[in-house]
């Protein structure tokens, strides 16, 4: 697909979106890894979704992916209110 | 200058592909 005009906000945005949180957890990568983890079972579910088509109902809504996060960045409001800003319908 | 490992760059792949559905969602 052709690459639209405000890609490479959205881009960059997530490129300093991730390093922040890879600085704030140094020292606890295990939060780190999870946060990776609860963003790949996302994309994962919503490739299912896509390629079954309309009748799948993914595993893991937007609702318990923010859930989740919430869970993780517990004590971190600016990360996880930043985290609301790339979920669709957050 | 960042230091992203493949892991670190699939997040990002994430991240910016839930911000486009959000934006495509919101038009």
């Amino acid at each position: 697909p052709p690459l639209q005009n405000n890609q490479p906000v959205e881009f960059n945005h997530a490129i300093n979106y991730v390093n922040k949180i890879k600085n704030r957890f140094q020292g606890q990568p295990d939060i780190y890894k999870a946060f990776l983890e609860i963003l790949h079972t996302y994309q994962k579910e919503q490739r299912n979704a896509k390629e079954a088509g309309s009748n799948y109902t993914p595993a893991l809504t937007e609702q318990e992916v923010y859930t989740q996060v919430a869970r993780l960045f517990k004590n971190q409001e600016d990360l996880l209110s930043e985290f609301g800003q790339f979920l669709p319908d957050a | 200058s960042y230091d992203f490992t493949p892991l670190d760059s699939s997040a990002v792949y994430v991240l910016s592909s839930m911000a486009r559905r959000r934006r495509a969602s919101q038009s």
